[in-house]
């Protein structure tokens, strides 16, 4: 799975996640990369994220707007959500992964709670980065 | 100015430092460092954020390595389903698409549901219908055929499993 999510110069949200989901499934399968709020989700007011990882877990959380519902009903900020939700929630069920998500602050979060995730963001402030294991 | 950036993401699982080579590393860093710049530039000269998301992942999704688009995994039969949403942050409007095979880059597909339809998510056939009539890009089983994953496909379809692109099969056994 990948994903992007990006806040621009008038601070407006959006998000993108892209799949070929897992090798050998059948019967049609589906996971949570294709479904709006469960995968991916943007909304001005919070925050833009984009997921990946175990598919099934991450639908039942209906992770992507959890992010969302918990900035805009309980005054998290995008950092304390995400990690809320991916080293709390989704372990709960057994979801393995991670997330990528921004605000309407410019902030940027790339959390995950497998061993590694495939990532990078880059910011107008500077900051660069690419990397791949949990340790980098 | 105000703030703006990108992030992207490539897939997660269980990927041990030892699992790949340095060479296959330095592939993958390169892979996310283009999607990286081809999202950030379009921030860069003030196109909008969906813009900018949608570069990115075209760009991952061209690459063979990420499990999207032209690198996506097999499933049962030896064939490709693929997947995709994008969300404007601003408006609420969304695109979707599931269960496609022939769409070369499934984001854009996701996109121009968004833009063009009256309806959020589309699969299967009709999605590919509702592509063509847009001009979309199509292409064929060569296209997505890649040798490591074919690999991977054949090993998963011996065991009887389903697994992850970036994840050890449960049954294997470390150390």
């Amino acid at each position: 799975t990948v994903g992007a999510v990006a806040i621009d110069l008038h601070g407006n949200l959006a998000a993108a996640t892209s799949t070929g989901g897992m090798t050998n499934k059948k019967f049609g399968r589906v996971g949570d990369s294709s479904i709006i709020g469960a995968g991916n989700y943007a909304n001005n007011v919070t925050c833009a994220v984009s997921c990946t990882g175990h598919g099934e877990p991450f639908l039942r959380a209906v992770t992507a707007h959890d992010v969302s519902c918990l900035m805009e009903y309980k005054g998290l900020s995008l950092r304390d959500a995400c990690r809320e939700v991916v080293h709390k929630k989704l372990p709960r069920i057994h979801g393995e992964g991670g997330l990528i998500a921004t605000d309407a602050a410019g902030n940027i979060e790339l959390v995950f709670n497998s061993d590694g995730m495939y990532r990078g963001m880059q910011h107008s402030d500077g900051r660069r980065e690419v990397a791949i294991y949990k340790e980098d | 100015m105000k703030p703006f950036g990108i992030a992207i993401h490539g897939g997660a699982g269980t990927i041990p430092r030892d699992s790949l080579s340095a060479e296959r590393e330095a592939l993958y860093l390169e892979g996310l460092d283009r999607a990286l710049s081809a999202g950030y530039e379009v921030l860069l000269r003030g196109g909008s954020a969906l813009e900018a998301v949608r570069e990115a992942v075209v760009e991952l999704e061209n690459n063979p390595l990420f499990n999207a688009g032209r690198g996506s995994v097999f499933n049962h039969i030896g064939s490709h389903d693929m997947d995709a949403a994008i969300m404007c942050g601003r408006t609420l409007e969304a695109g979707a698409v599931s269960g496609i095979s022939q769409i070369k880059n499934p984001i854009v597909l996701a996109e121009t549901i968004l833009k063009h339809s009256d309806h959020v998510m589309l699969i299967g056939q009709g999605a590919e219908e509702f592509a063509r009539l847009h001009h979309l890009e199509f292409a064929d089983a060569g296209y997505f055929y890649d040798e490591f994953r074919h690999q991977q496909w054949k090993e998963a379809l011996a065991a009887g499993r389903t697994q992850l692109d970036h994840s050890l099969p449960a049954n294997e056994k470390m150390g």
